[in-house]
């Protein structure tokens, strides 16, 4: 369930940052910053969204400007997982080009990411 | 887990890991299980202790000496009159009946929600987060304006209402005496576990009424065989007999305690399975069906049986649940216990729906948007108006009398020091 709860609460926060930017009309780095900057500094939240931002963000950011939805941008920066046998799972309806056409796209630009690179090792 | 292995979060994850395993106020110095501290188990889960010096003071408990020096027992009430020397406890709250309420329950118990705020962009502000360690550090749960045992003015949208505090208004005596045992994903099987965490001794405290409110999860889990892992009626029986029975030897005699039927979840797709979640509604593209099909392929759903688009499954939980619920009843009918009476009561779904409705509120408005789950703050209030009407007409004596001084007590203690 933590691989499920990973994946949801990507989908979760690219959604909003994809909104944020839409809504703002900035780019998908500002829209991280705008949402890092609304979370609360107590208890260290903010410090932890500006860690995850540090993490995946450039990856994140990326993805969005080549208008990958947030479906596609988790499962490339593997936050979602698909297991072997089962469906991928989607929230939202599949992007034109087909999920998996869509998801081959989107694995071709972050192919040479060190930091997707570092994380798989860890 | 990973995320409480960095340096800055090792610390405040061990005490939360705390907390959640023992259910237990995390700031208790004296131990008596009651606290000073908001959340983490605190003073929005159980009465506000009022000496975190003494573990002998406590919310709940009889008065010592008729609380003459001090407030023994948290509900504001202590001292002498001067005109007469009669100490205000003697005077106020003896003879009255006074009774704490205890709820034994589920995150619908607890409360849970998530603001739709926090994932609607056109809405979103440094305002709109404040809440979130408040929210995190309250498993987020929010019990201080749940149905049973809220007590603060709703700032979560709706309003709030709850049998505590009607108990309250009728007898001020039972000033901050409540407990919400209430865990998510809280069902027969597990809230065994999770009652060591009550606070009541059998010799030394008030009755108390208990309200078994588990709705769901016995019949609802994120599990792709879903079927195989609902109770069946003979679990059901055996789990809830054994929690009487451990009640039976731990409430002080002349308790109640009130069983909650489960809920016809059917109710949830046919309200929202077309609507927008919160995270749809700028480019209308994520329905709920939507929703609960991605909750259930990642096998996090919290009930499968319920949030499908498979008509047949969502009947077979509705009869299970059903089973469940007369079980329940059979229970109250035929049992009898030492400490307590028991009663049932089927959830009250419709009449919520019927009331809201009466409003000129709409069915879907009744359900937590964001998880598309659970009773919304309104369901929540309605349900602690109905619960507390059918007490008060089918039960009364559950409720004891409604206390004459209570416009004295008001008089000389005003907000009783608060909650």
């Amino acid at each position: 369930s933590h691989q499920g709860l990973a994946c949801i609460g990507c989908v979760l926060v690219t959604s909003v940052i994809e909104q944020l930017a839409q809504l703002h009309n900035s780019t998908a780095k500002a829209a991280l910053e705008r949402l890092c900057n609304y979370i609360p500094e107590k208890l260290h939240f903010q410090d932890i969204c500006y860690l995850v931002a540090e993490i995946y963000g450039p990856e994140l950011v990326k993805l969005l400007e080549y208008k990958m939805n947030a479906d596609v941008v988790c499962h490339s920066i593997k936050l979602c997982k698909q297991d072997a046998g089962q469906p991928l799972c989607h929230l939202y309806p599949p992007p034109k080009l087909g999920l998996n056409a869509a998801l081959r796209k989107a694995r071709r630009i972050v192919r040479n990411s060190e930091v997707l690179k570092s994380i798989t090792v860890f | 887990s990973s995320v409480c292995k960095l340096p800055p979060l090792v610390k405040l994850c061990e005490k939360i890991k705390y907390v959640i395993k023992n259910q237990l106020p995390f700031e208790d110095f004296d131990g008596d299980k009651f606290s000073v501290f908001p959340t983490l188990r605190g003073y929005h889960w159980r009465g506000r202790d009022c000496n975190e010096g003494n573990a002998t003071v406590y919310p709940g408990r009889r008065p010592h000496n008729w609380d003459v020096e001090s407030d023994t027992n948290c509900n504001g009430i202590w001292g002498v009159d001067p005109k007469d020397g009669i100490p205000y406890e003697h005077k106020f709250c003896k003879g009255t009946e006074s009774k704490g309420i205890i709820l034994l329950g589920d995150s619908a118990g607890a409360h849970f929600h998530i603001p739709p705020e926090w994932m609607t962009a056109a809405q979103m502000s440094l305002r709109v987060f404040s809440d979130l360690p408040l929210a995190f550090t309250n498993e987020f749960d929010w019990p201080q304006f749940s149905g049973i045992t809220g007590f603060l003015n709703s700032t979560i949208g709706g309003w709030t209402d709850s049998f505590y505090l009607y108990l309250r208004r009728r007898n001020l005596c039972n000033h901050r005496d409540f407990q919400n045992i209430s865990k998510n994903g809280g069902s027969s099987q597990n809230l065994l576990d999770l009652m060591k965490s009550l606070a009541r001794d059998h010799v030394l405290d008030n009755p108390a009424i208990v309200i078994y409110y588990a709705i769901g999860n016995d019949v609802c889990n994120g599990r792709p065989d879903t079927v195989a892992h609902m109770t069946t009626p003979k679990q059901m029986h055996s789990n809830v007999m054994e929690m009487l029975q451990y009640l039976d030897s731990h409430l002080p005699k002349g308790s109640h305690v009130i069983l909650t039927g489960l809920v016809d979840g059917r109710f949830l797709w046919d309200q929202l399975h077309n609507r927008y979640h919160p995270l749809g509604q700028l480019n209308k593209d994520v329905t709920y069906k939507q929703l609960y099909s991605f909750l259930s392929c990642l096998r996090v759903s919290p009930c499968i049986g319920w949030m499908s688009s498979n008509e047949t499954l969502r009947n077979f939980t509705s009869e299970r649940a059903l089973q469940l619920s007369n079980v329940l009843k059979e229970i109250a009918r035929s049992e009898k216990f030492a400490s307590f009476d028991i009663f049932y009561m089927d959830f009250p779904l419709k009449k919520i729906a019927e009331e809201w409705h009466n409003l000129g509120g709409e069915a879907w408005q009744l359900i937590e948007p964001v998880d598309g789950f659970h009773p919304s703050q309104i369901a929540t209030a309605l349900g602690a108006r109905i619960l507390w009407q059918k007490a008060l007409h089918e039960w009364p004596q559950v409720l004891g009398k409604e206390n004459p001084f209570n416009s004295q007590i008001e008089a000389v203690f005003r907000d009783q020091g608060g909650h």
